[in-house]
């Protein structure tokens, strides 16, 4: 089963 | 002040149907050097980066910078009102309540002048690291349009694996399961026709098909587009401009 990464995980806010 | 004129309403409107369906409520800062949007969609899982460049234009000016918050769905009613070939002068003043949007037909005798209001839209602007990526393919849209369209019937995750000499998409669903392999080649006559691939690493990754079809909407805009790759990072999805582009990163998704 695959699950679904966020981008929040990679690029931070700013 | 903000007064920037596209010369035919037609590239306005491709750029907008390029992003509206994935995200809604989107600021987009003028400035000097032309205009950029970024936003993200509700799941975290799509992000939308817009450059207009100056060159775009067939008049800018932007004195300050201003920043124009704007629900895509309301901009499209009003996009949907002028003709393709007409011009398009986009008009703020320095702290705007509403946007001016004027179509002009080329003759000069219909004159068409829209007011949209803005929004205060309290976005994340998320920072876009510079990523190292492993392989970036240049495919013409109208395939990569095709191959998600065709995949995307069988199942919501399509895995994409690039080697040396090939990229293969694959998916498999409920129903079945498909592949469709693409090796890169040159075609003299029509080169935006060509697949081209550079790789550093084989690389494999696997992406919700439902993201896919929005990012094949921004086809509207070039008819090539690129792709590049990187293991456990976002994807990059870029369709060109004349003056500038439209990016999608898109994050993939992993084994459990």
């Amino acid at each position: 089963k695959m699950k679904q990464s966020s981008l929040l995980s990679f690029f931070s806010k700013s | 002040m903000l007064e920037a004129k596209f010369e035919e309403a037609s590239l306005f409107k491709r750029i907008i149907d390029g992003f509206k369906d994935c995200v809604q409520l989107v600021n987009f800062q003028c400035k000097q050097d032309g205009i950029i949007a970024q936003a993200v969609d509700d799941s975290r899982v799509l992000l939308v980066s817009l450059e207009i460049g100056v060159e775009a234009f067939q008049e800018y000016r932007c004195d300050h910078p201003i920043t124009l918050g704007i629900d895509l769905a309301s901009l499209s009613k009003i996009l949907r009102c002028g003709n393709n070939n007409d011009t398009l002068t986009l008009i703020a003043e320095d702290t705007p309540d509403s946007v001016m949007l004027l179509f002009e037909d080329t003759k000069k005798d219909r004159i068409a002048e829209f007011n949209l209001k803005l929004m205060d839209i309290d976005a994340d602007f998320l920072k876009i690291e510079e990523l190292v990526y492993e392989s970036t393919l240049n495919l013409p849209a109208t395939e990569f349009v095709r191959v998600v369209r065709e995949l995307g019937q069988l199942s919501d995750s399509l895995n994409i694996t690039v080697t040396k000499e090939t990229i293969k998409f694959a998916c498999d669903g409920d129903i079945g399961s498909g592949t469709i392999i693409l090796r890169p080649f040159i075609n003299m006559e029509n080169p935006s026709e060509s697949i081209k691939l550079e790789m550093d690493q084989p690389v494999e990754l696997t992406f919700g098909a439902k993201y896919l079809a929005d990012i094949v909407k921004g086809s509207a805009l070039s008819d090539k587009v690129a792709i590049r790759l990187s293991s456990e990072a976002p994807a990059l999805f870029q369709f060109d401009l004349k003056a500038g582009f439209l990016q999608f990163f898109l994050a993939p998704k992993f084994n459990d």
